[in-house]
């Protein structure tokens, strides 16, 4: 699940 | 950076010509709002130093260039309430929100302000360039704090092709919400690229 790790962008 | 930059050039102009004449304090209330949805997993969630960082600083100096436009003489004394006028609270607020639900992938709350904040920000600088319209005439420094603010958009959309090429890399609403914003952007960029060809003043027709 792309959603556990988060957005990683500003 | 580009993005770091802008904010950058934005408070040196204000400490240096003491005005915020031209700038729309209501564009920097929507990106508060933008940051303060989307920077909350600065409480459960660790990206990297880099990442922490950028968001309390973005955070803390648009709350700063709200304080000083709108509280702190002598810059606020030059705030024009009325030409900074755009409804934001109305056409991009509601819009976000209700665009926001419908579209966010999961509905947890992170992720519905997550998705607003994207939805939002793709509009913020709408404040900012209906103001310069009015206007017309841009100062030097506006127009390149006006110019970075809507190249940095531009530059993740670089980013992204990479990124999906790279490592897969998929973000619907991102890419979407990126290409709007940078769209809004490409009429201002037009006139700002003829004026510094010409080496002449920014002036919107």
């Amino acid at each position: 699940d792309a959603r556990l790790v988060g957005h990683d962008e500003l | 950076m580009l993005h770091l930059m802008s904010i950058l050039l934005l408070l040196w102009k204000l400490k240096k010509s003491k005005s915020c004449v031209g700038i729309s304090c209501r564009m920097q209330e929507c990106y508060a709002i933008v940051f303060c949805l989307r920077y909350l997993d600065l409480f459960y969630q660790f990206i990297s130093v880099y990442n922490t960082a950028m968001k309390v600083v973005f955070i803390s100096s648009t709350f700063y260039l709200i304080f000083l436009m709108r509280f702190q003489p002598p810059v606020s004394a030059t705030y024009d309430r009325t030409a900074d006028s755009f409804p934001y609270e109305q056409y991009l607020l509601g819009p976000a929100a209700v665009l926001g639900f419908i579209s966010a992938e999961e509905w947890s709350i992170p992720e519905i302000f997550w998705t607003a904040s994207i939805w939002l920000e793709s509009v913020s600088i709408l404040p900012q360039l209906i103001l310069l319209q009015q206007l017309r005439e841009v100062e030097n420094l506006t127009a390149e704090f006006v110019a970075t603010m809507g190249a940095y958009r531009f530059f993740y959309i670089l980013n992204w092709i990479y990124r999906y090429f790279a490592e897969g890399y998929v973000n619907w609403i991102g890419w979407l919400g990126g290409i709007v914003q940078t769209g809004l952007y490409v009429d201002f960029f037009y006139y700002y690229a003829m004026s510094k060809w010409y080496g002449q003043k920014l002036v919107l027709p």
